[in-house]
């Protein structure tokens, strides 16, 4: 099956690691920007189960239809399999370091894929000011009257600011998810009475071990990219 | 050099491909 990872093993800069799998699969790049340092990466292949094995101190994603984790006597199997046949991977570098990233929608250029990315939310949100961005994370100016009714539900402590905190954990209303944290000195996860929908905000520092860390004067919503 | 290898470095990215 089609594999790829970020090798660190080296003493010097990390580098991609790419299995490109027996046929019938296929690994094609479809459009490089040298500028960006970006490729997109497509695949195509058959939705079938492949196994990986990792030690017993590997972080261990979340099982759901096409995963599912076995213990194996030294470590744990990771038995996955492709959400679909055909995938896109916009790969490369970020700030600092490298990723790859599953592209939800069909395009065919590094610039498209970026934008698919970017989810709508942030491009409406762009309109009321500067979105700062930190790996997988946009930070947005929230909507009018929004940091005022925040400010008053803290006062009433109808919320309650979390310091320290791991963004992407509290927005899933979890205690731990796989990756390392993007961790924001000041944060507040609201819920609408609602729809139940989880909105995060977020200010002062934010720091990951990946990336440039952030400095947010003023409160900001954040927003994961659209990766599926 | 696998093509993979060589079209990530036309990108200015270095990639190697895993062996069997």
């Amino acid at each position: 099956a089609f594999h790829l990872a970020i090798d660190r093993s080296r003493r010097s800069a990390p580098r991609f690691r790419v299995w490109p799998g027996r046929s019938p699969t296929r690994v094609e790049v479809l459009d490089t920007n040298p500028c960006l340092r970006q490729l997109l990466l497509f695949v195509d292949e058959p939705r079938r189960w492949a196994a990986v094995h990792v030690g017993p101190r590997a972080r261990l994603p979340a099982e759901n239809g096409d995963l599912r984790i076995e213990a194996n006597g030294w470590g744990w199997t990771i038995w996955r399999r492709p959400a679909s046949a055909k995938r896109r991977f916009l790969a490369g570098r970020d700030e600092r370091d490298l990723f790859v990233a599953l592209v939800p929608t069909a395009c065919s250029t590094v610039a498209a894929a970026r934008s698919a990315l970017r989810p709508p939310t942030v491009d409406a949100a762009a309109d009321r000011g500067p979105v700062v961005r930190q790996g997988e994370w946009f930070f947005v100016e929230p909507a009018r009257g929004v940091v005022g009714e925040l400010e008053t539900a803290l006062a009433a402590g109808r919320c309650f600011l979390r310091v320290r905190a791991d963004i992407g954990s509290a927005l899933a209303g979890l205690t731990w998810t796989a990756g390392n944290p993007h961790v924001a000195a000041e944060l507040v996860v609201r819920a609408d009475g609602r729809t139940k929908e989880r909105t995060a905000f977020v200010r002062g520092a934010v720091r990951h071990r990946d990336h440039e860390t952030v400095h947010l004067a003023s409160w900001r919503q954040a927003i994961r990219n659209a990766e599926p | 050099v696998h093509p993979l290898v060589t079209r990530f470095a036309s990108a200015g990215i270095e990639a190697v491909v895993a062996p069997p």
